[in-house]
């Protein structure tokens, strides 16, 4: 799911 | 990090550089709206709570930290320094911003990729830069005469969210499993609300006059 991929965007 | 992405972020940094040269050099913030800056102070506050727990890379990092300095720096300038506040065009800058900023954090405590502290501030922080050019937006079309500087301020933000589109179309069929429905959806309502000054900021810049937008 989404939830789960890490945020590297700024 | 793909070339879209970089050149997002570069517009955005650009963006950024060409407000505080003005800001600095120029001793004027004439324009440029207050209620704007706070709200993207507060979009950088609630999305960077990761800083330092959750590392990405240097970059990341460095570039985070500069958009939580510049932003805030841009608030302590127009509020409180001697020469810059009394340009500030506050008759103007009338949008009641505080009242954008509850309905996004009841939206973000309903919808978020998880019930936690820092997804719900992240989700908050999305939602609220979707709408937090709103108060510049009225402001430059009440503003007789757009000075270059603001103009392009505003072109460079707009080209930044456009440029994150691309992006995520990018990630989209190059990292399938990469996707943040919340940021692409809330990213292209932002990116929508530019689309009124980008089609004047290019009509105005083709036939090289001065930008104006209808009231």
């Amino acid at each position: 799911s989404s939830g789960s991929n890490p945020k590297d965007e700024l | 990090m793909n070339l879209f992405r970089l050149a997002g972020d570069m517009t955005h940094l650009v963006s950024v550089v060409v407000l505080l040269l003005k800001i600095h050099t120029i001793k004027s913030c004439a324009g440029v709206s207050l209620k704007t800056q706070e709200l993207y102070a507060l979009v950088f506050a609630a999305r960077y709570l990761d800083l330092f727990v959750h590392f990405v890379s240097l970059y990341n990092t460095v570039m985070k930290l500069v958009f939580l300095a510049s932003s805030f720096s841009i608030v302590w300038y127009m509020r409180k320094h001697k020469i810059v506040r009394r340009t500030y065009d506050r008759e103007h800058d009338t949008f009641r911003h505080h009242f954008i900023v509850l309905p996004c954090l009841v939206l973000a405590l309903l919808i978020n990729e998880r019930f936690t502290f820092r997804e719900v501030m992240w989700a908050f922080s999305i939602y609220l830069e979707a709408v937090a050019i709103l108060p510049q937006l009225v402001l430059l079309q009440r503003t007789r005469n757009i000075d270059n500087l603001t103009g392009q301020y505003v072109f460079f933000l707009g080209a930044y969210r456009v440029l994150y589109i691309l992006n995520w179309i990018y990630r989209y069929f190059t990292e399938p499993h990469f996707v943040h429905w919340i940021s692409w959806i809330a990213g292209i309502v932002q990116t929508v609300l530019y689309a009124d000054f980008f089609y004047y900021y290019i009509i105005s810049w083709k036939n090289n006059v001065k930008l104006e937008l209808p009231a």
